[in-house]
């Protein structure tokens, strides 16, 4: 189901939640 | 002192029929609503004083017609006249509509044009005057100061359904969810405002352009992390300076979230939430996307 | 998932035309497909069995077109110009909103030199313009522009259509995610244990200097 892989692909995108520095800085 | 009420009376409605409105509302206003002389009673008053507000309105003229909404505003809560009460409720919008409180205005506005009955005593109240009522309060919003109390409002008129008819509602929409506002779409409302929304302020600005400057300002805020004052002046269309001072005033008054560097010439965004809620945010978001997708596997028997 | 079910009724609607038209007409809808503000997804159309009847015909450059549009890029096209036929501005503008799509597969952070190359872009105004207007307005992406760091650090992307040999790498993907999930959940169940040992351990503990504590009083 292309529509389903496309959301699939989408959210694997997401991943990681978050990577912007000051992200790492606070998570540390 | 009754016979030259009459007169007074009779003299104003001649200057209304000349369409001479401060002239008409000077004369009224000679009227002695606490003379000890004779039997006032509240009714009358405030039928006097809001008439005179209104005349003075007819003009534009807010200092005046501000003075006899106050005195208004002492009689209209005992009163049981439905229609002055409205009239007040209208006059008191216009005024602050007229000196700019315009947060304070469009919610005035939204009240009257969310009036349920069609008749109240003689008066017949007409869609097109609920309609221009509402589209009042939508202008008003969007001519406010851009900010979290602005946003709420935003929200309350962008729900109501009745807004997604109105000429305006695309502008609106936009204003809604934050997004920059360009040069056309920003002339095409120009159009719709009265002269006192235009007006020219000490800064040099109008009103309306500082209202889509510090809109455009909040919008760029949520999409930039940092942006520099040279992009930032080009973005909205002024220079540079200008754009640091405006975003300057706009943190001082936390109606919006940032710092500035002047010695990179930068203005830095932040957000509302910090990294780590941001980040739990995030994973919400993702763990709802994973859920749509087994939602629509489940849908499509897989 | 907004855009997909945006996608749903417009792929229907164009899925089914195309399923009952041929040659000329298959073209113009390829163009109108590959030109409309909303669609960025054209696997659906391109399995209708139509479609493949135009390879080799006058019309098969309608059909790599609709190819292009389903998996390549600006930069793709950019390549190919020669044997593609030109492209109106509405296609061009899809193009390069699907080349972001395709760039932010691979990065979280794109780089602005690196957008303005594939985008064909000169100057940085001009690309946040594109960014803003016609990728996050659009609703295909969310992200924030950094000018300091000059990059785009995207937050969430549009699925675009997938070739098969993609499909491995995302199941690779989807199963390391559920190893680093499976493993978290074993460590916090592990912290859970010694968490609750240690607790015990030290009510055990403090329970036995109580009682020394009782019997040394009455000792006393």
């Amino acid at each position: 189901d292309n529509s389903l892989l496309r959301q699939v692909s989408s959210l694997l995108r997401r991943l990681p939640a978050m990577e912007s520095e000051k992200f790492q800085d606070d998570f540390l | 002192e009754e016979q030259v009420v009459v007169i007074r009376e009779k003299l104003a409605e001649l200057y209304e029929s000349e369409q001479q409105w401060s002239k008409a509302a000077q004369m009224l206003s000679g009227i002695d609503l606490d003379s000890g002389m004779r039997m006032v009673d509240d009714t009358y008053k405030l039928s006097k004083c809001v008439q005179i507000a209104r005349l003075y309105l007819e003009d534009d003229d807010a200092v005046n017609a501000e003075a006899f909404i106050n005195k208004a505003s002492f009689l209209v809560s005992s009163s049981k006249h439905e229609v002055l009460n409205l009239q007040y409720k209208v006059c008191y919008a216009r005024i602050l509509d007229l000196k700019r409180k315009f947060l304070e205005a469009a919610l005035r506005y939204y009240q009257i044009s969310q009036i349920e009955k069609r008749q109240i005593g003689d008066e017949e109240i007409d869609e097109d005057a609920l309609e221009q009522a509402l589209s009042a309060a939508v202008t008003c919003t969007i001519l406010a100061a851009a900010g979290p109390q602005r946003s709420r409002v935003l929200a309350t008129l962008y729900k109501d359904e009745r807004c997604s008819k109105l000429k305006i509602y695309p502008i609106l929409q936009k204003v809604y969810l934050e997004r920059i506002l360009r040069k056309p779409e920003i002339d095409a409302f120009a159009e719709e405002l009265k002269p006192h929304q235009k007006a020219l302020l000490p800064d040099n600005f109008t009103v309306l352009d500082r209202a889509m400057i510090e809109h455009n300002l909040l919008s760029a805020s949520k999409l930039y992390t940092n942006i520099s004052f040279e992009e930032l002046g080009t973005l909205l269309g002024i220079p540079p300076q200008k754009a640091e001072k405006i975003a300057s005033r706009m943190i001082y008054e936390d109606r919006m979230r940032g710092s500035i560097d002047q010695v990179e010439a930068v203005i830095h965004f932040e957000d509302d939430t910090e990294e780590l809620q941001q980040w739990d945010q995030q994973i919400v978001g993702l763990c709802q996307a994973l859920n749509d997708i087994l939602d629509g596997m489940t849908s499509k028997g897989i | 998932m907004d855009i997909e079910r945006k996608h749903a009724e417009l792929i229907d609607l164009f899925v089914k035309q195309a399923a009952v038209l041929d040659g000329p007409a298959l073209a113009g809808l390829v163009l109108e497909v590959t030109s409309h503000p909303s669609l960025f997804a054209f696997s659906e159309i391109l399995s209708v069995p139509n479609l493949a009847k135009l390879e080799g015909t006058q019309y098969s450059s309608s059909l790599d077109v609709l190819r292009l549009f389903a998996y390549g890029t600006w930069g793709d096209y950019r390549s190919n110009a020669g044997s593609l036929p030109a492209l109106s501005s509405d296609q061009v503008r899809k193009l390069k909103q699907l080349s972001v799509l395709t760039l932010a597969e691979t990065n979280k952070v794109l780089r602005y030199n690196q957008l303005m190359q594939e985008l064909d872009v000169s100057n940085v105004r001009e690309l946040e313009d594109f960014l803003i207007n016609e990728c996050m307005y659009a609703g295909i992406v969310r992200g924030k522009l950094d000018q300091l760091r000059t990059c785009f650090e995207v937050q969430f992307a549009a699925g675009r259509d997938l070739r098969p040999e993609q499909l491995n790498n995302m199941i690779q993907t989807l199963s390391n995610w559920l190893d680093t999930s499976d493993n978290l959940l074993y460590l916090i169940q592990e912290k859970i244990k010694w968490a609750d040992t240690m607790s015990e351990a030290t009510k055990k503990h403090r329970k036995e200097i109580e009682d020394k504590v009782e019997e040394v009083k009455k000792s006393l």
